[in-house]
């Protein structure tokens, strides 16, 4: 299925944004991604907190997993 | 859209981040 392709992708770009491989991605890892990404240091702090369900200040290939199974299944709807 | 959450990132926001993402990691060997 579509969403099973995108959970499969989730985990590549989840090791894509972990850095140093530590199992979880903190605010930090998202900072390094801002001359890899096109998006401000505001738009990548909003995506942290967006995707850090229990704001423990760290996403868990879970937490994004779910983001991003959100917005594909939000994009679904549109 | 209601379900934005407050303080969140926006649908668009979290869309572009992802999409360059997967761009970078298929842009990349």
């Amino acid at each position: 299925s579509p969403q099973a392709e995108v959970m499969g992708k989730a985990k590549e770009l989840f090791v894509l944004c972990d850095k140093e491989s530590k199992g979880f991605i903190t605010k930090r890892d998202m900072q390094r991604l801002q001359g890899e990404l096109p998006l401000s240091p505001e738009q990548l702090e909003e995506v942290f907190e967006s995707l850090d369900r229990r704001s423990n200040g760290f996403l868990t290939p879970v937490e994004f997993n779910t983001g991003l199974g959100e917005l594909v299944g939000l994009e679904d709807t549109a | 859209d209601p379900n934005i959450k407050a303080g969140a990132a926006s649908e668009g926001v979290l869309a572009n981040f992802f999409n360059s993402l997967l761009s970078k990691k298929t842009g990349s060997p």
